[in-house]
């Protein structure tokens, strides 16, 4: 059930 | 010089269980404020965020910051070599392209030391932004390994659903549903046992059981956990290691096909 989603969507690179 | 001594070695096998089923390799970052870990797994789904204090540590010198590239298999053959009373001590010199580990034992009758080669990894650190969570749960963290590992018998993927009145978990798969709802305890002479419920707003989110069961395998570190939930955030799942500081996994939530 539902699309997993990418944690860089949420958190960006330094 | 870097050096750190932990008493009870058993605390870091206990930290690589933890660790290694979701992460191949990490950098291990020492600085005079302590250790800290951050990687993702190779699927980007997942974030370990690991933050040991040095004044955790029964010795901790670190005379310039350093960062060791492990291979966490590699790792865990040493501690594997620890007995459960031994003390450790982790050193490496500045520059150096290996660390050493010298377990002893109790009575110092036995001491052995393992010397590792480590990595030079691409490593890139992302930035958490800070949070205002909907809803943060604390639970034992006993009964979240056995509520994730029940209820992933049935589905993919558990819904986490809080209210005021409690926190729902929920999956379905091809033979049925299931549901564990937990109740706010008033429990609060016994604070390892009581589940406790701050919430803001009620939020309601699907995370993959995959992960989760993974997270699980700090269970051994800690009594209680914390589930930090927000609408469209990652969940994070903290474990608070006694006197030597936490371990947090971020997992990004599933959203509707």
């Amino acid at each position: 059930a539902g699309n997993q989603t990418s944690l860089k969507n949420f958190f960006k690179p330094k | 010089m870097f050096e750190a001594r932990l008493v009870n070695s058993a605390t870091f096998k206990k930290i690589l269980d933890a660790i290694k089923d979701l992460l191949d390799q990490a950098s291990f970052d020492c600085s005079e404020s302590g250790i800290q870990l951050q990687a993702m797994d190779n699927s980007h789904v997942s974030l370990v965020s690991l933050n040991l204090k040095s004044d955790g540590f029964d010795k901790y010198r670190c005379d310039r910051s350093l960062t060791m590239g492990m291979n966490l298999a590699s790792l865990s053959k040493v501690f594997r070599c620890s007995g459960s009373d031994d003390t450790v001590t982790i050193k490496a010199q500045d520059d150096a392209d290996t660390v050493t580990f010298m377990f002893e034992s109790k009575k110092q009758e036995k001491i052995s030391d393992y010397e590792m080669k480590l990595m030079n990894l691409d490593q890139e650190h992302l930035g958490i932004p800070e949070t205002e969570f909907s809803c943060i749960i604390k639970m034992p963290s006993a009964e979240f390994a056995r509520i994730v590992r029940d209820l992933s018998q049935f589905g993919e993927s558990i819904v986490i659903s809080c209210t005021k009145e409690g926190v729902k978990f929920s999956t379905q798969g091809d033979i049925g549903t299931g549901n564990v709802k937990l109740a706010q305890t008033n429990n609060f002479d016994k604070e390892e046992e009581s589940v406790i419920i701050d919430m803001q707003e009620p939020v309601s989110l699907t995370f993959a059981c995959q992960y989760l069961n993974l997270f699980t395998k700090a269970t051994p570190l800690s009594n209680q956990v914390t589930l930090s939930m927000c609408d469209n955030v990652p969940l994070v799942v903290e474990y608070q290691i006694p006197d030597l500081g936490h371990l947090c996994y971020y997992l990004a939530p599933k959203i509707e096909e």
